[in-house]
């Protein structure tokens, strides 16, 4: 009755709500993570005293290099054809502007193909991308690259529409990319309300001028750490199930969806499979990692470090797309294994939630998916992730603790499951 | 019955089927 003991104890019994509870003084307390940021250090100092406290074996800090950008003060404000200051988030990475700021016209563009058929209109201007929400993966280039692409046709800056689904007129930030080979310019995210006005003006033909002040500022890359924690096997101690989420967030916000849900709940799976008493086959490992948000840049170190040990690596899980209401495991492997995860997920038939989907993994995993290991992902309901996600709505506020509590029952089942197993998922 | 590397016998699908049942 594992399966059914974990349910219970994570959704109706003494566990309820614990890892919401745990959560929300973490973020109260602490508030939003930046790589590089004293907020972060104390988070992982927080969690190490926290993981030891709570009994774990083998808890420990694996040092690595994270980016350490600030965003300092910043402002943008459309001075023709009338005042209006715009809401803004400076890009992760974006350069500062001179201390005057930069006053410039706007054109404005949806696509990049627009941007290269009007590059010629481009040179020094402020280039604002009205670029249509379709999706995450595929709208976010335009934050990633939209300041490369602005500077290619001889932009100024670059203000880019958030990446979000809904906006209560509500700035998104998130890292951006320069390339060695095209000129620095400074970039921000600005609301949809502000895209879209500035795209209805120019579409009337009215000349818009905006000043942008960013002090953003880019430091040496910065000492932290990826936070360590297990539950050693009992059989085959050297062979590993990775849990895990990222203890990094932006700098806005609490960073409570993005990523404390992912990483509380994963610890919450160790804590559960404690407090039952059960010690599985192999070991637990529980992964906070550091740096997630500029690109997994502390899963990357990590990746490098271990990788020697890959083969002892049974199935790495991220949960990092939000914890709410759960929908299901994304999966990649092997069919051999998906049949096996298909299984496993049968067990969580008493909170209905058994489906397996195409595609696990995450930033921070997705270095040992690419190397064959199973890889496992959680799946909610994010018809409202991409509302709060990078921006100051991103607080506890949008946590619900019964969904964590079922988060939390699924990602210790398959966890401990699969690591209790006779056999390692075959790859 | 495929051997493991470490020279044990791979447990068919219909055994792992019924020790993943064991949990439930």
């Amino acid at each position: 009755d594992i399966a059914k003991a974990i349910i219970d104890l994570a959704v109706y019994g003494k566990a309820q709500n614990r890892s919401y509870e745990r959560l929300a003084l973490f973020v109260d307390t602490i508030g939003p993570r930046l790589s590089g940021s004293k907020n972060l250090d104390t988070a992982i100092k927080y969690m190490h005293n926290a993981l030891k406290e709570n009994g774990l074996e083998n808890v420990h800090l694996e040092p690595v290099k994270i980016p350490h950008w600030e965003r300092g003060e910043e402002s943008a404000m459309m001075v023709e054809p009338r005042c209006h200051n715009l809401a803004i988030l400076g890009l992760g990475n974006s350069i500062a502007t001179p201390p005057e700021g930069i006053t410039a016209e706007i054109l404005v563009v949806t696509s990049f193909d627009e941007l290269h058929a009007r590059a010629p209109e481009a040179k020094g201007k402020i280039v604002v991308y009205n670029e249509p929400y379709i999706s995450y993966g595929e709208t976010v280039q335009y934050r990633s690259q939209g300041a490369v692409e602005a500077a290619k046709a001889g932009a100024v800056a670059s203000l880019i529409r958030s990446i979000a689904s809904f906006s209560i007129n509500s700035p998104h930030t998130g890292w951006q990319y320069y390339r060695s080979d095209v000129p620095r310019i400074p970039t921000a995210c600005i609301s949809v309300e502000d895209a879209e006005m500035m795209a209805r003006m120019s579409s009337k033909g009215m000349k818009i001028v905006v000043n942008l002040k960013m002090e953003a500022k880019t430091y040496p890359d910065a000492s932290s750490f990826n936070t360590v924690g297990e539950i050693v096997g009992s059989k085959y101690p050297e062979q590993v199930v990775l849990v895990s989420g990222h203890l990094d967030s932006w700098d806005v916000g609490q960073g409570a969806m993005d990523d404390g849900g992912g990483a509380f709940i994963s610890w919450e799976a160790l804590s559960l499979i404690k407090n039952l008493g059960l010690r599985p086959k192999r070991t637990l490992r529980l992964v906070l990692w550091t740096g997630e948000e500029q690109g997994g840049v502390g899963a990357n170190q990590y990746y490098q470090l271990h990788k020697v040990n890959i083969s002892n690596f049974d199935i790495v899980m991220e949960s990092d797309e939000g914890t709410f209401m759960p929908t299901g495991l994304a999966f990649t492997g092997s069919d051999k294994a998906r049949s096996i995860m298909r299984e496993v997920m049968q067990l969580l038939q008493p909170i209905n939630v058994t489906a397996v989907y195409e595609n696990g993994g995450g930033t921070d995993v997705d270095y040992w998916v690419q190397d064959g290991v199973p890889g496992a992902s959680l799946l909610d309901d994010i018809t409202k992730y991409f509302w709060f996600h990078h921006s100051n709505g991103d607080t506890m506020t949008v946590q619900d603790p019964n969904q964590m509590n079922l988060c939390a029952a699924v990602w210790t089942v398959v966890s401990y499951v699969i690591a209790d197993m006779e056999e390692m998922l075959p790859r | 019955r495929p051997q493991s590397k470490n020279g044990r016998y791979r447990q068919t699908f219909e055994e792992v089927k019924r020790e993943i049942a064991g949990y439930k």
